[in-house]
């Protein structure tokens, strides 16, 4: 309903719920998300970073969320 | 551990774009 993929919200899902102000690692999202290829996983952080859902922070393998604070 | 100042203003910086790019994009589909 919100113009999102199922892979896509598990992506934004998983990064929303990280506390850490550094956020969630691309490492991390893989090992979390053990049953989608790691292909599937960077269009997704790729996609939601264009759309503005969510941005890196410390490097280009950490990201946050824009709407989880 | 904790993030530097430098760190912090660069994820603040990255977050407004973000936050930016995002009202852009609802803009669009209305």
């Amino acid at each position: 309903a919100n113009g999102l993929s199922a892979s896509q919200n598990q992506v934004l899902r998983l990064i929303r719920s990280c506390p850490d102000p550094q956020g969630i690692s691309i490492q991390d999202l893989k090992q979390r998300l053990s049953g989608m290829s790691a292909s599937v996983i960077k269009q997704a952080v790729e996609f939601l970073s264009n759309e503005g859902h969510i941005f890196s922070t410390i490097d280009e393998d950490h990201f946050r969320s824009t709407d989880n604070d | 551990g904790s993030l530097t100042a430098e760190q912090q203003r660069r994820i603040e910086e990255n977050r407004q774009r973000a936050l930016a790019r995002r009202a852009e994009r609802l803009a669009h589909q209305k």
